[in-house]
């Protein structure tokens, strides 16, 4: 399999102001995708719940793109680095 | 900041300014996306601040070297970080190749406490950079908060991954901040403006959609065109200037000839000694005089001062020329190169001076006239005031826009060159916990707390409005009417693609008398007119979004400038300005047509009464060539009794596609 590197999982604008509630269902979109929810907790990098809605995770390249075909998801990104100006 | 305030019109001793009628910005909140702050830095002090807003919901986080309870204050009311996203990607621990750093909001780095500092930092008076620039260094919001969001770590320069950055945006949003201050770019190409890799851009959306004004810098690309950086129109894109400072350093040669070179040199005087250029017997006599790959024979060297050339703009042929120099026993250097006001000390109190190259040849002439060639170089002098004038600084990257060029960026410019501000105690340019930096990187906070003044006069404007106001009252000319010129080979009279609307007047900016404002529908019309998908605008932003069936033209985005990148016969554009001055005010349109062009509003007069707050125009550019040009430039000003609300206007015939672009 090949490595795992972090993405983003971008969902837009939350589409509820529980933060537990997105938070659980970033790491059930995750879960469903990896195979088990201690997976999923183990991947996750962060829980985007606040201002919008997405996860970062450490994820394969199959990985990203299964959760890219899923509903609800705009788009799936890998990280990248900026720099100080 | 000893002298930028002065400068932007705010200065701490005039009574009626926007410093003065906003309470200096009290009570509004900045964040800071940076290195993160060095806390015990006299500039966060928080004396006469009153409580914490009530409605800031962020948080203080302790860490390595960092006691939330020690260090953060009425000044510093937040600081997060953020590094998972980083360590996930290059594994743990965190490898800073050598560099000191913090694994908390502790800023190891120094970026962050200069920015932070610039934005909203306390009045200290007597600060100097090694006897450089003396004045009080403070913020352009010396009574705002801040909340740091340490997103960049400090490897090989500052490194700040995207993951952590939507976070820090997730958070900040959340924590109540009022204003986002981000010195931090990528680079060309750029990922779209819906594109997470740019984080700054998908988080600014959110940002802006709930009222908080995001403001980044262009990067420092320039003087190329098609560089700038964070080109969405939700974001207030800031370029950098010089400002009326300049630090001469004397050269005086063994005829008595004194010549004017910039250096911040401190150290011990010389005197008179030998001076050389490192001349080779061949076909290229010249190229052992090269800055960058000097090759010096001590003998020759040894207890005299070098002269050598270079067509790099950066520091490194400096820095590098330096070194060699003093590895072969010479005591003083003076560098031939493009005009550039960046300055910065070569190690050790080194004197290496530059000059551009006429004074530079001139020099050569001298020394291949003359038996024994002689210089003195003097200690380096501060000017401030009039005879200096400001400039875009070399570095500072150009438009036009490479994602979508009808969107004019850079929007505004403020100093960003030799910016005296405090600093972290390891970063290795500091004196006394100050240091001269240059970048877009300090242009950007200054524009941060002019944004926090204007929030505090005006809590209801959007920061569309705020970036109205800015762009349409900024300077594009000297007060004494003279143009602001942009750094490059050669300097040119700047145009919109430098400087956006100008140099930012945060006077004229709290009292604009129009603004043309946007709300999120408005940035929608941009993300269907690029040919983003329904569905994912509509995930954007939370809510069923359809595109209109008819398709609408960019350039009726209600921007304050107007940008045509591709004119063939004639063109109308469409406005709304929000009138913010008197109820009962009448404005009359003044057209400066870019070259080629007619330019025709309707109407060509606004009448504003009580009821009357929001008028439309058009403008109708047609072109009288049929070929296919560059940029042209122009204004469009709308002028009462009072105000001169003033938009740019650039406009490229394209009569053919071209194949490269013109500009």
């Amino acid at each position: 399999e090949a490595t795992s590197k972090v993405h983003i999982v971008y969902l837009g604008e939350k589409q509820h102001d529980d933060p537990k509630l997105i938070t659980n269902s970033h790491h059930e979109m995750l879960a469903d995708v990896v195979g088990s929810k201690e997976l999923a907790s183990q991947l996750m990098v962060y829980s985007y719940k606040h201002g919008f809605s997405g996860f970062a995770a450490k994820l394969t390249e199959s990985q990203a793109h299964k959760l890219a075909e899923l509903p609800g998801v705009v788009r799936v990104i890998p990280n990248s680095l900026h720099k100080l100006q | 900041t000893t002298r930028s305030w002065d400068f932007l019109g705010l200065s701490s001793h005039s009574p009626v300014n926007a410093l003065q009628s906003s309470s200096m910005g009290d009570g509004v909140i900045i964040g800071v996306f940076d290195t993160g702050v060095w806390p015990e830095s006299k500039a966060f002090r928080d004396e006469g601040l009153g409580p914490i807003p009530s409605r800031w919901k962020g948080v203080c986080k302790s860490g390595k070297m960092f006691n939330a309870a020690l260090h953060c204050s009425k000044k510093i009311i937040g600081a997060r970080w953020y590094i998972d996203g980083f360590l996930a990607e290059y594994g743990k621990p965190l490898n800073a190749s050598g560099d000191l750093e913090f694994l908390s909001s502790r800023d190891a780095n120094g970026h962050g406490t200069h920015t932070a500092s610039t934005a909203a930092g306390a009045f200290i008076p007597n600060v100097s950079y090694k006897g450089l620039g003396l004045g009080t260094v403070r913020g352009g919001a010396p009574r705002a908060r801040l909340a740091i969001y340490k997103v960049c770590w400090n490897v090989h320069g500052g490194q700040c991954s995207s993951a952590d950055m939507l976070k820090a945006f997730d958070e900040a949003i959340h924590d109540g901040v009022d204003v986002l201050s981000i010195s931090i770019g990528s680079s060309i190409p750029l990922f779209s403006d819906t594109d997470e890799r740019d984080g700054i851009a998908t988080g600014s959306f959110h940002a802006v959609s709930k009222g908080i004004t995001v403001v980044c810098g262009a990067a420092n690309d320039g003087p190329s065109a098609q560089t700038v950086q964070n080109t969405a129109p939700w974001i207030l894109t800031v370029a950098a200037s010089t400002m009326d400072r300049s630090f001469p350093t004397p050269i005086t040669l063994g005829n008595n000839k004194t010549f004017l070179g910039q250096a911040t040199f401190r150290g011990k005087e010389i005197g008179f000694r030998g001076l050389v250029y490192p001349e080779a017997p061949g076909l290229d006599p010249n190229a052992a005089g090269v800055c960058q790959s000097l090759s010096l024979n001590v003998t020759l060297v040894a207890g005299k001062v070098v002269l050598c050339f270079t067509s790099m703009a950066r520091r490194s042929a400096v820095a590098s020329a330096a070194e060699a120099v003093q590895a072969a026993g010479g005591v003083g250097l003076i560098v031939a190169k493009n005009p550039s006001d960046v300055l910065y000390p070569c190690s050790g109190d080194f004197p290496c001076v530059e000059v551009d190259f006429e004074i530079g040849t001139r020099i050569l002439f001298y020394i291949r006239s003359t038996r024994s060639p002689e210089v003195k170089l003097s200690d380096t002098k501060t000017i401030v005031g009039n005879p200096v004038l400001p400039k875009v600084a070399y570095f500072s990257s150009r438009g036009p826009n490479s994602i979508a060029p009808a969107i004019l960026k850079p929007d505004i410019t403020a100093p960003g060159v030799n910016i005296l501000a405090a600093t972290s105690p390891l970063d290795g340019f500091e004196d006394n916990g100050y240091a001269m930096h240059s970048g877009t990187s300090m242009a950007t906070p200054h524009v941060s707390g002019i944004v926090a003044l204007l929030k505090s006069l005006h809590p209801d404007w959007s920061p569309a409005a705020i970036k109205s106001a800015l762009v349409t009252t900024a300077l594009s000319n000297h007060p004494s009417s003279y143009p602001i010129f942009a750094e490059g080979s050669p300097q040119k009279p700047a145009n919109p693609f430098d400087f956006g609307g100008g140099i930012a007047n945060p006077n004229g900016a709290a009292d604009p008398g129009l603004l043309y404002d946007m709300d999120t529908a408005d940035y929608l019309h941009y993300l269907c007119v690029m040919g983003y998908s329904h569905s994912s605008i509509s995930r954007l932003t939370g809510h069923p979004t359809q595109c209109h069936s008819v398709k609408q033209s960019i350039l009726d985005i209600n921007l304050p400038s107007i940008t045509i990148p591709n004119l063939r016969k004639s063109i109308t554009v469409t406005r709304t300005v929000t009138n913010v001055g008197a109820a009962n005010s009448t404005y009359r349109a003044v057209i400066e047509a870019p070259f080629g062009t007619n330019v025709s509003i309707k109407p060509d007069v606004l009448v504003f009464r009580n009821q009357t707050k929001k008028m439309n125009f058009t403008v109708t550019v047609t072109a009288t060539h049929q070929v296919n040009t560059g940029y042209y430039f122009g204004s469009l000003s709308w002028r009462d009794e009072v105000h001169v609300v003033k938009s740019p206007l650039s406009v490229r015939t394209e009569m053919l596609q071209p194949y490269i672009s013109d500009n």
